[in-house]
This record gives structure tokens, sequence and C-alpha cells, in this order.
């Protein structure tokens, strides 16, 4: 078997206008990182689960893209965060909702899948089994980025003024 | 939101994403990322999918799984299978995005509705790419 990956970064209505070369120089450039980052593992012969998890990590770690830092904000100004993994050997599943700390939320995903129980989980308590677990919480500063909390208090306003944004892609993660 | 699907040397695949979901939406709104079967999916007798657009209809779509049962049964090639998903069911039905696919041979598929989606691609015979339009 020869290996294969993908990995995205969002959809939706990506305006050609406002895409400077240096905005796509940067895009594909925080692309390629969590290519390379996913397709090291496999390389080497590793898993399709360790690629996968690697190459989200890169992309969560990249400001650039929705996930991880920066995430987008709710209504309320805060960030929460939804992840997944799963496993197609035998179809095992984690996922996480609603949940804000971890620097990798895919990595809470995948404690979830390796060691409850369980399929999904929100709540502080996975949280718990997070930091148990090591895995890193950066302080809340890490997570925030100009672009998206000035997205935020765009929608807000023109949702004040009874609009609505009519790009479909707005309601996009 | 971002995703990787990938199939390693061993034929077995698995899909990940993770997501903020959209700007202003409602505090303890859920889209399809957490959910198996609508926004992330892995299965190595059909294939692994993650999604990036409109939560609510992928969750209603079932997206990932929809792809896999096209594949079991009605035989369809993953290719088929993911661009009709996308195109037909999400696209005729207010669900703009996309997803990236892969299937236990290596087959890559990487279909979306709307005007982009930063998306990359390596196999191991060197195909390799990233792309932001169509």
């Amino acid at each position: 078997k020869r290996y294969a990956i993908a990995i995205h970064g969002g959809a939706g209505t990506i305006l050609k206008s406002t895409m400077t070369p240096e905005k796509e120089a940067a895009y594909s450039a925080g692309l390629e990182t969590a290519l390379a980052a996913g397709e090291a593992v496999l390389r080497d012969g590793g898993s399709a689960l360790d690629a996968v998890t690697a190459a989200v990590c890169a992309l969560e770690d990249e400001p650039l893209f929705n996930a991880g830092r920066g995430a987008v904000f709710t209504t309320e100004g805060k960030q929460e965060m939804d992840a997944a993994i799963m496993d197609g050997r035998d179809r095992s599943t984690g996922t996480v909702a609603g949940i804000f700390g971890p620097k990798n939320p895919v990595k809470l995903a995948r404690l979830v899948m390796e060691t409850t129980p369980h399929v999904c989980m929100i709540g502080d308590h996975i949280l718990e089994l997070g930091r148990k677990a090591g895995l890193e919480f950066p302080p809340r500063d890490y997570f925030f980025t100009q672009a998206r909390w000035d997205a935020l208090h765009d929608t807000l306003a023109m949702k004040a003024k009874g609009q609505e944004d009519a790009d479909p892609a707005r309601r996009h993660g | 939101t971002v995703g990787a699907v990938a199939c390693d040397r061993e034929g077995n695949v698995a899909a990940a994403t993770s997501t903020g979901g959209w700007t202003g939406k409602l505090p303890g709104r859920v889209g399809d990322t957490p959910m198996p079967g609508a926004g992330n999916f892995a299965e190595n007798a059909t294939c692994a999918v993650s999604g990036t657009g409109h939560g609510e209809v992928f969750i209603k779509y079932t997206a990932g799984a929809e792809i896999a049962a096209r594949m079991r049964h009605r035989g369809e090639t993953l290719e088929q299978a993911a661009r009709h998903v996308v195109m037909e069911d999400l696209g005729r039905n207010d669900g703009s995005g996309g997803v990236i696919a892969v299937d236990a041979k290596g087959n890559l598929t990487l279909p979306f509705n709307s005007e982009g989606m930063y998306r990359g691609w390596a196999r191991e015979d060197g195909d390799r790419g990233v792309a932001i339009y169509k």
C-alpha cells in the first residue's frame, strides 16, 4: 500500500479581491507546514491516526485558521472549540464539544477515544483529564487574534442593525 | 475549521477535525465537527472524511456517513460519492462548504461547492500540492 494524506483549513467565500500575494503565501505556508507534519509520520511508516493528529495540531497552531489558536468568538466574546478524531480500523472515535483550554483540542478528542469508554465529552471533567494527561493549557491570550476579535465586532454591529450577512460562508466553521 | 484524512501503508484510514465554530455563534452551539458521521468519519471498508462548511446542514445530511454509504450500498467510487454529497445533497440545501476524503487504496478527493477551500494533499507517488481556489 502507498500512503496518502489530505488536509483542509476551511472552505468558504475566500474573496480574491481581498486576497493579497502576501496573504496567499502565508496561507499556503500554513498548509504546507501541516501537510509536511502529517506526511512525515506516514513516510516513516507511522499510522494514519498519528498522521492526522500531527497535521491537525499544526493547523490548530496556525492563527490564520479557525481552530485552536485563532479560533473565532461567540456572541459573548468567548472561544469554544469542538474537535474529533476517528480510527478507520475499528471505528473508535473521540470528540469534544464546547470546550476551551487545551492548545490542541484534537489531542483532547484523542484522549476521550483512548482513555474513556465514551465517544463525545463536554464540560470540565474532560479538561481535568487533559491536564492530568499532561496536555498543554496555555494562557487565554494565546488564543486571541485581533482579526477574529474585529470579525466578531463587525458581525455584532451588523446584527445590531438587523442585517444578516448574506454570505453563506459566514456560517462556516 | 481544519481537518486531515490519511491512509497509511497498512491501508488503515483515519480522520481528524477541529474548529472554533463560527464568528458570533450563540454560546453552546455545536456544529458537525464533533458529530461522528457528520463532519468527521473514518472506516477502512469505505473512507475517511473531514468536512468544513455550514455545520447544521452537514449534521442534517450526515455528510461523512452518507459518502461511506454511497460507496458501500451503491458501489460508487470515493470521488463519485463525495462529489454527489457535496454538490447535490449539501450544495442544493444551503450546505456550502467542502470535504476532504481518502479511501483504503489511497485515493483522495477534495470537492467543495464554495468559492474556495484551503487545502493540501500528498501521495507517496509524488503527487502533492496546496491550493485555495478552484
